[in-house]
Parts: C-alpha cells; sequence; structure tokens
C-alpha cells in the first residue's frame, strides 16, 4: 500500500501574513500574492518551470482526514493524485487560493480561500526538462 | 527592553506543489 501522508500539520507558510520571497527577491504577504507572481518567479528562478494542473477529481481519502486530488498536468496531461488535509491551499490561476475547506483554511491559517472544484486549474511546479 | 522578533521568509517555491509528470512513452 502507498505511504500515508506525511503530516497532518502544514506549514506556517499559508498563515495569513506570512513573508514569501519571490524568485526577483521581492519580499509579498501570502495573501497578497498573484498568478504573475509566481509566473514571473519561475521565469528567473532557472530549472523550475510552471504547469497548470487541472483538477479532474477530488475524493475521499483512504487515509482518514484527508482528500486525494486528481490531477492532469501540463503538456503532457499526465494524471497525478496528491492526498493532502482538506484545508490545504492551491493557487488557482485567476482566482488565487482555494482548498476543499475554505472554512478550515480560514480557521487554521486565516487566508481567505475559495472553494476548490473540479475543472479550477492549480499551478504546479516541475523541473525544466533539457532537451 | 523588547527583544526584536525574527521574521521567517519563505520562499515562494515552497507554497505550491511539485507535481512531477511521468516521463512521456
Amino acid at each position: 500500500p502507498p505511504l500515508p501522508p506525511h503530516s497532518t500539520t502544514l506549514p506556517s507558510h499559508f498563515m495569513k501574513g506570512a513573508i514569501i520571497q519571490l524568485a526577483t527577491g521581492e519580499l509579498k504577504r501570502v495573501e497578497d500574492l498573484q498568478t504573475q507572481d509566481f509566473v514571473r518567479s519561475a521565469e528567473v528562478s532557472g530549472g523550475l518551470k510552471i504547469d497548470s494542473s487541472t483538477v479532474v477529481d477530488i475524493q475521499e481519502s483512504q487515509w482518514p482526514g484527508f482528500v486525494t486530488l486528481h490531477f492532469v498536468v501540463g503538456e503532457q496531461q499526465s494524471k497525478v493524485c496528491l492526498d493532502v488535509p482538506p484545508e490545504h491551499p492551491f493557487f488557482v490561476y485567476g482566482q488565487g487560493w482555494s482548498s476543499c475547506s475554505p472554512s478550515q483554511t480560514a480557521q487554521l491559517f486565516a487566508l481567505p480561500c475559495h472553494r476548490l472544484q473540479v475543472g479550477d486549474v492549480c499551478i504546479s511546479i516541475s523541473l525544466q526538462s533539457i532537451s | 527592553n523588547v527583544e526584536p522578533r525574527s521574521v521567517a521568509v519563505f520562499p515562494w517555491h515552497s507554497l505550491v506543489p511539485f507535481l512531477a509528470p511521468s516521463q512521456p512513452d
């Protein structure tokens, strides 16, 4: 069987007010980040690229208290599953922070979130392929 | 006296998942 997700506690970088350093050196609060901040950071960081990861299914996880998110990732449309706690925020293109349980995200991190839904396109990163 | 508090700064890439697509056939 697959290993359980590593932790039920998320790092505090999702806490409202957390200071985030972009690849350009600019500092922003997590709640102020915009799509362009991620896109620009990936452009200047080298080695990393931003992928569009579309949520195609959201299910209860086999691990209690987790949800399983199914994505299709990047140009290759690769299928990737991720077990996360429902309060885990994802950054959706053109929308901003979104989670399966915006109320839990607000409770734990005070971070305003939309509800993550099937069809949402999230920002993810992968290694830039060398061709 | 109030001691200055250190502020944690997190890198941008820690906020988004690393989803490595499987290699194409």
